[in-house]
């Protein structure tokens, strides 16, 4: 992860956002 | 200006010497031609990039000859709805759709250009309703919205190498209408959409979540998809503004590519391409790092969405004004098309 003004930045945001989101 | 009057010093440098002129083909029955398209055309194990051109009523495929001549294969009447627009599918052969409808989409059909089964050329129905949004997408899927008695449906129907519907999967719709889809590139199940509230949504294909609704802000009215990929963490989308209009400054742009942070939603402005002088906007197409639109002066403008300006304009020719600017499914062909159905293919 890294950090910018767009806020944390992950490289796995796809799985994280669907492991996170209803289904 | 008058598309006429626009001169070389004018134009500031752009020339059409970045648009080579291939071949051109003319539908001499076409009412008034309303898109084209390109597509893959295999038959006995030869394969070949067509032409596909629609006009009201009616969709004709075309191969080429010898000599930068084309031919046409075949025509498909569509019966008494018009055609609005050809929904080609990025990476198939033989097989497109097409959506017909009054103002807006009421049909989406699939039209299969040859099959080695019954050697035929077929159309059937793949989709109805008040569909607001369509795109053919990889591996032989179209994704549409519609507006239903219920809200609104966001389904992603496969098809077949024959064309018949495979099964279908709902997504999970947003609560604003959908006005536009793009694929994610380096993504192999995102997908993203344009709302009518300036929202940019993503979805998982596989298993039809809504993963994340970003909002594009009000600076930028009417923002539509056309490309969208992932780097680095970051989602880059690459949007038209339709309805843009001349701007000294990069207030109003003809496209922008976006990046956002999907988990924080935030977003920034990354590119912006401006119209050239003198010209207002329309909606444009999108292939690679290159933009095509035509203008309302009747000219066909190209961006480079890399360097954020525009490096070709096509003026009117003699005969009148562009109507359609599309980009084949080969990188640097585009299709710049007018409406009496001449079609001219340039090289860019």
């Amino acid at each position: 992860c890294g950090e910018s003004d767009l806020g944390p930045i992950s490289l796995k945001w796809f799985e994280e956002l669907s492991a996170e989101a209803p289904s | 200006p008058a598309a006429e009057q626009l001169t070389p010093a004018q134009l500031g440098g752009l020339a059409e010497e970045s648009l080579q002129l291939m071949s051109k083909l003319k539908d001499s029955s076409s009412s008034c031609a309303v898109d084209v398209s390109a597509v893959w055309w295999e038959v006995a194990g030869s394969r070949e990039l067509c032409v596909v051109t629609a006009c009201e009523g009616s969709v004709s495929l075309w191969t080429p000859l010898a000599a930068d001549a084309w031919g046409k294969v075949y025509t498909w009447q569509l019966g008494e709805m018009a055609v609005i627009q050809i929904v080609p599918l990025p990476d198939a052969c033989n097989l497109m759709c097409v959506a017909l409808g009054d103002l807006e989409i009421a049909e989406i059909r699939w039209l299969l250009l040859y099959s080695s089964e019954n050697d035929s050329f077929k159309q059937s129905l793949l989709r109805s309703g008040n569909i607001k949004a369509v795109l053919g997408l990889k591996a032989r899927r179209v994704v549409s919205s519609s507006r239903t008695a219920c809200g609104q449906q966001v389904e992603v129907v496969s098809l077949s190498e024959t064309g018949r519907s495979r099964d279908g999967r709902t997504l999970m719709p947003p609560e604003e209408t959908v006005l536009g889809f793009a694929e994610v590139e380096g993504l192999q199940d995102a997908l993203v959409g344009t709302t009518a509230a300036n929202g940019v949504v993503v979805w998982n294909l596989r298993t039809g979540q809504l993963l994340r609704k970003m909002h594009l802000g009000y600076s930028y009215p009417a923002s539509v998809c056309h490309r969208a990929y992932s780097d680095s963490g970051l989602l880059f989308v690459v949007l038209s503004h339709p309805h843009a209009k001349e701007s000294e400054s990069c207030r109003n742009p003809a496209f922008r590519v976006v990046a956002f942070n999907p988990k924080t939603a935030r977003s920034t402005g990354v590119v912006f391409s401006s119209l050239p002088a003198g010209h207002a906007g329309r909606r444009g197409d999108v292939r690679d790092a290159c933009a095509a639109a035509v203008l309302t002066s009747g000219a066909v403008a190209v961006w480079d969405l890399q360097l954020g300006h525009c490096t070709a304009l096509l003026p009117p020719g003699p005969q009148g004004d562009w109507a359609l600017a599309r980009w084949a499914t080969t990188p640097g062909c585009l299709l710049a098309g007018q409406r009496d159905g001449t079609v001219c293919l340039y090289r860019y």
